[in-house]
């Protein structure tokens, strides 16, 4: 039996919201840690780590570990029905092939539940190792949003250089050449309007610009976003959710021809 | 101009 109860249901769908242009089919892999999810796009450029803690719900159960299998574009279609306050549980009977999503408005005066038929999908683990990287940076989500659309505007690819002078985001395109630096600002009554720069040692790498827009449709999710950098590993993109885990994208690099 | 990397050559399946 798997029974899930999730007061603050819009957390699951801005994940879903975050993700389903990335990643068509996924599985959400249950146990009594939490839910997690790990997913690549179809052309393996970019890798999503999802991870909501068993603690964070209201009510978990979750008695052999399971891996449920979703089309995104259906779960989605699914969580639009459900209103922004809504309190959301999702059940599945251990071998059957349905999940039962249920939607309680917040004073219960309507409820809702519908089933979604569940697909076999043949998972992939991939194996992130543990890394210090040398550059982490923490900004408003919002400017970071505001950064890559307003790239996206002159070039199609990023260079994201973290020197001591703070992080500089580059584009290049047909009608000209465009910089954004963002310096260190420790704002101490706004922790969440801050830019924290941690450095080791400088970097600087070339993004598809693309990707990182599909990222940013995760904004809501928190007021600001991590950013971790080294030489030799995918950039991670991170927005935790509220006391209950976070929502990761690795984006591998352009590498020189 | 640069080549897209790949995730597999960073991350190994397990």
């Amino acid at each position: 039996m798997f029974e899930v109860r999730l007061v603050q249901g819009s957390l699951l769908k801005k994940v879903v919201e975050a993700i389903r242009e990335l990643v068509t089919d996924a599985n959400i892999d249950c146990s009594s840690t939490g839910l997690s999810l790990q997913a690549m796009d179809s052309s393996h450029v970019a890798l999503i780590a999802l991870l909501l803690r068993s603690d964070g719900f209201e009510h978990f159960r979750c008695d052999r570990n399971v891996s449920i299998g979703m089309n995104l574009a259906n779960v989605s279609k699914i969580l639009r029905t459900a209103g922004n306050d809504d309190i959301i549980t999702l059940k599945a009977d251990d071998d059957g092939d349905l999940l039962t999503f249920m939607f309680e408005s917040p004073n219960q005066d309507r409820i809702s539940d519908i089933e979604m038929k569940l697909m076999d999908i043949k998972s992939e683990h991939l194996g992130i190792p543990d890394a210090e990287y040398e550059a982490v940076i923490k900004m408003p989500s919002q400017e970071f949003l505001r950064i890559c659309k307003d790239l996206s505007n002159i070039g199609d690819t990023v260079v994201i250089s973290v020197t001591k002078e703070g992080v500089k985001f580059s584009t290049r395109g047909d009608i000209g050449n465009a910089n954004i630096v963002c310096r260190q600002n420790t704002t101490l009554d706004k922790p969440d309007d801050s830019t924290i720069i941690q450095m080791k040692e400088p970097v600087s790498l070339t993004f598809a610009l693309r990707y990182m827009n599909s990222f940013t449709k995760a904004t809501s999710l928190s007021s600001s976003v991590t950013i971790s950098m080294s030489s030799d590993l995918p950039i991670v993109v991170e927005y935790k959710i509220a006391d209950m885990g976070y929502l990761r994208f690795y984006l591998a690099p352009k590498i020189e021809d | 101009d640069n080549k897209q990397g790949n995730i597999l050559s960073f991350f190994k399946k397990v």
